[in-house]
């Protein structure tokens, strides 16, 4: 049991850094305000038609209820049925770079970055960038 | 945007998979 234990965990590790490999070459290098350019993979592999970003999104919290321009008796009734057990998660956004885009326009710009995150909500991969979209 | 019940957008920014982000011109378009 202890070696399937070690097993797995060693395979694991070895998928999560495969996934993050890539992410290596501009990790430590990228600043607030530089621009994200896409990986040139996408522009060689025929079967990678377009590239969609996502959007975090958070669980609704007591203090955002108050913000709703809702009747009083429905704040209470939210905040009393309210799932404090949800986690954040991305969800594709509602843009998307279309490779044949890219290729009219000449850039594979993608926007500004703006900073870093790990969110463990979308499988191994971990090293995100928030980027104001170009 | 499908926003699951239960879940408001964090901020207004938009996030990608840092292994797929260059911080150079593709060399296809240099």
């Amino acid at each position: 049991a202890l070696a399937a234990v070690i097993g797995i965990g060693l395979f694991i590790f070895i998928i999560h850094g495969a996934l993050n490999q890539d992410s290596k070459l501009t990790w430590n290098k990228v600043k607030p305000g530089d621009r994200l350019y896409a990986y040139d993979g996408f522009f060689k592999d025929t079967i990678l038609t377009e590239f969609t970003p996502f959007r975090l999104l958070k669980p609704i919290a007591a203090s955002d209820i108050d913000t709703m321009k809702i009747q009083e008796w429905e704040k209470v009734k939210l905040k009393a049925q309210l799932d404090t057990s949800l986690k954040p998660q991305l969800v594709t956004a509602e843009i998307t770079y279309k490779v044949d885009s890219l290729f009219k326009s000449k850039s594979s710009f993608v926007g500004i970055y703006v900073g870093k995150d790990s969110i463990h909500e979308s499988g191994f991969i971990d090293h995100w960038y928030i980027f104001k979209p170009a | 945007l499908d926003i699951p019940k239960g879940y408001i957008l964090s901020n207004d920014n938009y996030y990608m998979d840092a292994s797929d982000a260059r911080l150079e011109e593709a060399p296809q378009f240099k």
